[in-house]
């Protein structure tokens, strides 16, 4: 049966970074799809090797997309897709995940010979497309990715009530390291918290950045390395992975006290 | 005529501790009324000295809300309102923006004697209630808060975007450093490249932590400091700037390359 995980977490916190990284250590044994749901449309880059068109772009030119113009092959065959996003301040952000949504449903692109599908979701807010992955079963499992900057938690506390509104599973929290004090002990708290646990830490690495500036995965580029070993133990978490909650998440001021301590 | 501002920018920019601290630099001579259109709704924390019931929560409970009930008074008579935002995964994450602006309106709050409003708008993404301040003359001039970061400039070009499609006024850009190398370049020549220019830079200072755990401003905390005068130096500058443009925003690829070098 197909595995289909939702990322998300709060612009910038790395989910992207987290997804191409996991995809390409699934691909050695399994047949994956990305699907960029963020408006900046750069998840599949490091796997392509290059930005690709996204699917708004695409549907504006075409009346008729195939597979073919919308799903690119990446690194070791794991295939892409980008929603991408409408222009800023005409109509919801959320809409590229919407119209893609439906096209990948209607050209059959989840077919039962995928193993894994990825959702990387832009999650600083919760509402209109970026919603559609928790709502409409795209997703059966979520994980927030998080380092231990308040806001970076704020996002994902937020992200916890959008999952338990619509009644989606929380798998866990991956915590992305900034280099924070106390960093693991505030992420795992967070996470004991709203009643789900730590799945993987991943440590601020330059790799990321070297690998990213030739436009390829720490995987690809520094495959020997321990930081790309951390993103197979990840992605091994997350396939093992058998408890998922319904997240609590906390009302604000719980939230601001556990935080200011 | 009341100075209509608004100031948008990347979610944990620092958008709260400009617009409160110019708020509260303002307040000596002029009457201001500061509203909050970020569903974080803690603009307002440090000039009231907590929180403040939302617009959106005041709504839920009182059919018909009086200017009391939203309207909160401040540090120096600042008057503070916030529109709050729904319950995530539930309807548009900037409905409490449109609530808000159609209530105010409605009471009659934007009264002629009123000499500065402020809005501090979330800017991740450009859309919904998010676009209104831009979109319904509610502002006359935006001024975007952004740091020397990738993911900041890159939430300031698709502002730009939004700003430039609903034909409003960009005053300028305004560079809340993170301490990065060469951020004052990097922000100068992203203002330059969009046609626009750098209206004030505020450097990083542990002091804006010490006066948020009091939940005061700057200017309330440390009035006689340098970091107080950066503000004072910053409304100053907004209040008597009278170049104002529709921007020219960078598509992805020029905006990439400018990073890149
Ligand atoms: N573990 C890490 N170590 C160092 N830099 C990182 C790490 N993870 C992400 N980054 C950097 O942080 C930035 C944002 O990451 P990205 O994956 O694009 O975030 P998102 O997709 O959540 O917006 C990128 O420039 C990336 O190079
Ligand atoms: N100039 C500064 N120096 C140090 N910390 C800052 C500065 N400006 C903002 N911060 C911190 O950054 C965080 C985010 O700022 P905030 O104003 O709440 O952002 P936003 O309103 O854009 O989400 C806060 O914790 C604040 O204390
Ligand atoms: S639902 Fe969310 S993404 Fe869509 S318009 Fe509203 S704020 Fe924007
Ligand atoms: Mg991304
Ligand atoms: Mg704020």
């Amino acid at each position: 049966k197909t595995k289909k995980i939702a990322i998300y977490g709060k612009g910038g916190i790395g989910k992207s970074t987290i997804v191409s990284n996991i995809a390409a250590a699934y691909s050695k044994d399994h047949n994956v799809l990305v699907i960029g749901c963020d408006p900046k449309a750069d998840t599949t880059r490091t796997l392509v090797g290059k930005r690709i068109p996204t699917i708004l772009d695409i549907v504006k030119e075409k009346r008729d997309a195939s597979p073919e113009d919308i799903v690119y092959q990446g690194f070791d065959e794991v295939q892409c897709v980008e929603s991408g996003g409408p222009e800023p301040g005409v109509g919801c952000a959320g809409r590229g995940v919407i119209v893609a949504m439906g096209l990948l449903d209607k050209l059959g692109t989840f077919s039962d010979d995928l193993d894994v599908i990825i959702y990387d979701v832009l999650g600083d807010v919760v509402c209109g497309g970026f919603a559609v992955p928790l709502r409409e079963d795209f997703a059966d499992e979520v994980y927030i990715v998080t380092s231990g900057e308040y806001m970076a938690l704020y996002a994902a506390n937020n992200i916890c009530k959008g999952v338990k509104k619509l009644k989606s599973n929380l798998g866990g929290i991956i915590c992305n390291c900034r280099g924070i004090e106390n960093e693991i002990e505030i992420v795992s708290e967070f996470a004991e918290n709203i009643g789900s646990k730590v799945t993987g830490i991943i440590p601020r690495s330059k790799m990321v950045q070297q690998s990213e500036i030739d436009a390829k995965t720490v995987i690809e580029k520094f495959g020997d390395s321990k930081q790309a070993d951390l993103y197979r133990e990840l992605a091994e978490s997350i396939y093992s992975n058998e408890d998922f909650v319904i997240p609590e998440p906390m009302d604000i001021d719980k939230f601001d006290q556990f935080f200011r301590k």
